[in-house]
């Protein structure tokens, strides 16, 4: 453990309690993209199928929190507050993210076994999973300030990974290649978002896309 | 050979 590592983890169980605040607070989950909390759940299960095998108690709880949190939002967005979910809005084509994803985890894993094949898928699809609610925000042109927060909390989790795999390949020669290049295509997305954000939200302003 | 990957991250 480094403090990169521990700065990206916090960061992403900050990320998934925000958004359970919001829908809980807020009683609706308008805004969020159901695609991508899916995609999340099933990135969690498929990588984390060895819960069982104990590496740290901060590891299995984290594990653990991950899969629950994923899950309570996709239960409360599909169910509890489905009422409010604006499936019109939702409309990213998520086999095109899928089918590629699939494809990587059959042609490059680490071995071929069940559990490494759903690991390197699980990295894949986590690495373009937002961009059903990327595409929702372009096409509302808009974002509430907390699911701002979210994206932010979120994309911030791999920009921080990559600061501790540098320092992971210079401190412990530790390299894991499918999880780097995938990290670095997952932060880039976010780019766009992180300017954004900057430039607007921390000002106090509302995220509104320009036309 | 090649080095095993530790899959010790999240």
């Amino acid at each position: 453990m480094n403090i990169f590592r521990l700065a990206a983890d916090i960061s992403h169980a900050v990320a998934i309690v925000l958004l359970l605040y919001k829908i809980w607070t807020s009683r609706s989950c308008a805004g969020l993209s159901l695609k991508s909390q899916s995609l999340y759940v099933a990135v969690f299960v498929s990588r984390y199928l060895d819960i069982f095998r104990f590496v740290s108690f901060y590891n299995t709880f984290m594990k653990l929190f991950f899969i629950i949190g994923s899950s309570a939002t996709v239960y409360l967005m599909a169910f509890k507050f489905k009422h409010t979910y604006q499936k019109e809005n939702d409309s990213f084509p998520v086999l095109y993210l899928i089918l590629p994803c699939i494809a990587m985890a059959f042609v490059l894993p680490y071995e071929y076994n069940p559990v490494e094949i759903l690991w390197t898928f699980s990295i894949w699809q986590e690495s373009v999973a937002i961009f059903p609610q990327l595409f929702m925000v372009q096409k509302t042109g808009e974002a509430e300030s907390i699911t701002s927060h979210y994206l932010f909390a979120l994309g911030s989790y791999r920009g921080l990974y990559i600061l501790n795999w540098i320092y992971r390949y210079v401190v412990e020669d530790h390299v894991d290649w499918i999880s780097i290049v995938a990290g670095v295509i997952q932060t880039v997305l976010y780019c766009d978002f992180f300017y954004l954000y900057i430039t607007r939200v921390i000002k106090g302003r509302k995220l509104d896309l320009p036309a | 050979d090649k080095a095993e990957v530790v899959k010790d991250e999240l």
